[in-house]
This record gives C-alpha cells, structure tokens and sequence, in this order.
C-alpha cells in the first residue's frame, strides 16, 4: 500500500477516459480498461461506473513526454504509464504513455495489462517485490488469471472481499529459492548458462552473475506454456528443445525457432506418452536421454532416430537413483538427477550415485 | 566509496543516476563527493533488495538490467498531499 494506507471512502467508483490511443479502436481501450477494472471488482465489493462527463475519481488519458503532471513520459520503453493512489483532483488519475505502442496481444505493451496494474494504483496498491504480482513494477506479458495471493491480500485489506463472489483462485506466489522442499521441473544449459524452471518462472544462473535471476517464462517466451516439463540443450547444434505435455518447441539461443511447436512424438516416442519428464543431452555419446514416468529413452542425435533396446528401467540402469526424475542435467561425466527436494549427483563412467545434495543447492542455497 | 565497475559504461552510469532519481528519490545534483556518492550507493542497494537481487550497492549487470526493463513508474505522491 501508499503511505497511511490511502483508499476510497466509498465503494462506488467513477471512471472517465479522456482520450484514445491512436494504436487501438476506441472499443478496444474501453474493453481493455473495462476488463482492467473487473480484474480488482472480482475479488473486493467495489464497483465501476463510466462516466462521459466531468471529473471522475479515476481520469485515464494518454499523453506523451511532459503531459500535464510534471511527471513526464520517456518516450518508447522505459516508463510506460503511471497512477496516482486514491485523493481528491489527480488522485487515482491513470495516465498511459502515448509513445509506446498499444496492443491487444503480445506483439507490443498489452494495454489491457498495464491497465490493470495502474488501476491497482488507483485504488491504493503499492508496488510488490513479488515478480509474479500483477503489481511488480516490471512489465510482463500474461495470459490467463492475473492477480497474485500478494495482489488479493493487498486490496482486500483496503476493501475487503467480494461479498458476492465465492474465492477465487490466486495465482500462486514466486517460488522461493532457497525454500527446503523446493523442486525443479526442468533443468537446461543455454549457451553456458543454466536454466532452471518452475512453474511459470525461470532462474538464470550465469557464471558472472553472483546471484540467480528470476524471470516470469511469459517475459522472455510469450509463446511457451507457463509449465515447462522437461528441456535440454544439444550445443553442437545450438538448440534448446523444452517440452510441456505432447508438444515441444525449440530456440536457438533466446529466440524460438520456427517450425514449432511440434508433436513430442515426432522424436520416435510412442503415443502413449503424453510428456517427458526430463531430458538430457550426454556430449560423450551424443545421445539424448528421455524419462517418462520410470522409464527412460534414448535418442540419436545424429541420425534423429530412437535408440533400440528401450525404454529401459530408471531404477535398475541408475543405481542409487529414485525411479523417477524431475529434471536432469550432464557435466563433465556426471549426470545430476533432480528428483522433489533432493538433487543426486550420479557418475556416468562408475556408474553410481557419488553424492546426494539439495536440489536449490544449485541456486546457492 | 564504491568506483564504478569497469564494465559500467558512462551511458549506463547516467542511466542508472536517472533510474535512481526518478524511482528512489536520489537527490539532484551535486552536494558534496562523498555524499552523493554515499546517497547513490543506498538507493542501489535499496532497489537491489527489492528485486531480490544480491545487495552489493554496485551497479553490477543484473542490476542494471532490472533498471533497463519497461516498467511502471509511480508518480511522488507527495506533490498532491
């Protein structure tokens, strides 16, 4: 929240749009600010009413560079639009950046989300240090439910619940790193670093940054799923193959490579399968290993066909190993099977487990 | 007081300094080397902790890439209070 907690003294809100971005049909902005203001009526009693004329609480408009607050714009990126927390003439005023370019999909800055989260200023929401708060200052594309348990907590300590709503389901929290029952979905190398996937984050551990970085998947690869399965990188070909379900998609370092997504089964596996649990690239053998459920396969890279012989038993071919893994990854002779919170450090050459740590343990926890 | 890395450029130093004063109220102007400097290194360190980044008060890559990203900027509400 604002300092001193700033709210509206009443539940019936005005708005007003002053203005229209040229980048979008006037009905678009209206759905879009519509939808951004329903997004907070959910779940608090409070209610919206459009108004034509005169001051409204909350004044939406557009403008560019310095447009009438002594807060100026930047121009394109950078700033993209501000709000004023609730008060008497520009309070709750929310004004949009005219610079950037206005959309309704992910092709530029989806109005309908920065809407939203200026709106949550409106009403008296603060900024959250959760990255996946609707109310995190930085910008990042989402489909789907955009509200936080943070962002849901806040506002209904300013207002209370929805008297007529039943509860909805919050988006959960960021997954903390360093927390002891932490698991990982996938685990991949890209181009030296290592990236690590849960839920609809990722961290990014490179060799010069002291600390992992925590990114939203939807903020790098609007296109992906926001549940990654199973990845891995095979760097003599310079792709990075990640898996949600049946399907997979490839990219070549941070961009998508056209042609996905694909079928998993294109790869050889039976259709039964319905998702891989992990995959690793061995770069001694070049071959790719898949696990699925306590199974595993393996794949040729070379001649892009399944290997003969499998699936073979995780338990039995591993030994040490739990019979199902997570997430995998291969360095320098040892494979690193992620399995819930435990991370086994398994010998590819000796053939067994040579240490058994934490999984975070990888994000210096 | 902390030099700037040497992989911080002059354009990402001014960049950070705007980032500062627009969004951590880094005071304005020259007021004193030290000072400013002193000034300048808690603002980053508080920006740091709330991006949950390593709190070093150097402007280091990944704090500078925070500062690069397109955000929301809330404007002083002190101004109409």
């Amino acid at each position: 929240h604002f300092p001193r907690d700033l709210k509206w003294p009443n539940n019936n809100i005005t708005f007003r749009i002053l203005n229209y971005t040229p980048d979008l049909d006037k009905s678009d902005v209206d759905r879009a600010i519509r939808n951004a203001l329903n997004v907070w009526a959910d779940v608090t009693p409070l209610t919206f009413k459009k108004v034509h004329r005169g001051i409204a609480d909350i004044m939406i408009s557009f403008g560019s560079k310095e447009h009438g607050d002594y807060n100026p714009f930047d121009g394109p990126n950078g700033l993209l639009a501000h709000a004023y927390p609730p008060g008497q003439g520009i309070g709750g005023d929310t004004h949009f950046d005219e610079d950037e370019l206005w959309t309704k999909d992910s092709s530029a800055y989806n109005l309908f989300i920065v809407a939203a989260h200026e709106l949550g200023h409106s009403l008296g929401m603060s900024h959250s240090s959760d990255a996946g708060a609707l109310m995190y200052p930085i910008y990042s594309y989402s489909k789907g439910y955009l509200l936080s348990e943070d962002d849901i907590e806040g506002i209904q300590a300013l207002y209370g619940p929805n008297p007529n709503r039943s509860k909805v389901k919050p988006r959960p929290d960021a997954p903390n790193k360093c927390d002891p029952m932490l698991s990982f979905d996938a685990v991949t190398e890209l181009r030296g670093e290592t990236i690590i996937f849960k839920d609809r984050f990722y961290w990014r551990l490179h060799p010069q940054m002291p600390e992992p970085e925590q990114t939203l998947i939807k903020f790098t690869w609007p296109v992906l799923p926001n549940k990654v399965d199973a990845a891995y990188e095979n760097p003599e070909k310079d792709r990075v193959i990640i898996f949600s379900g049946i399907r997979m998609w490839a990219l070549n370092g941070y961009n998508l490579v056209e042609g996905y997504p694909k079928y998993i089964h294109k790869l050889g596996l039976p259709k039964k399968i319905r998702k891989v649990d992990a995959a690793v690239y061995i770069r001694d053998t070049g071959k790719t290993l898949f696990f699925t459920e306590e199974d595993y396969w393996s794949y040729d890279e070379a001649s892009g066909t399944m290997d003969s012989g499998y699936p073979r038993s995780i338990e039995e071919n591993f030994p040490g190993m739990d019979d199902e893994v997570d997430a995998a990854a291969y360095h320098d002779g040892y494979l690193n099977f992620f399995h819930e919170h435990m991370q086994y450090e398994y010998s590819y050459n000796s053939r067994k487990v040579i240490r058994i740590l934490r999984t975070n343990s990888i994000l210096n926890c | 007081f902390p030099l700037p890395l040497p992989s911080v450029n002059k354009e990402n130093w001014n960049l950070a300094e705007k980032y500062l004063r627009r969004f951590y109220g880094l005071p304005a102007g020259l007021q004193g080397r030290q000072r400013t400097s002193g000034a300048f290194e808690a603002k980053i360190k508080e920006m740091q902790h709330f991006f949950k980044l390593k709190v070093t008060g150097n402007l280091d890559d990944s704090t500078l890439e925070v500062m690069k990203q397109a955000r929301c900027g809330v404007p002083d509400i002190g101004e109409y209070n």
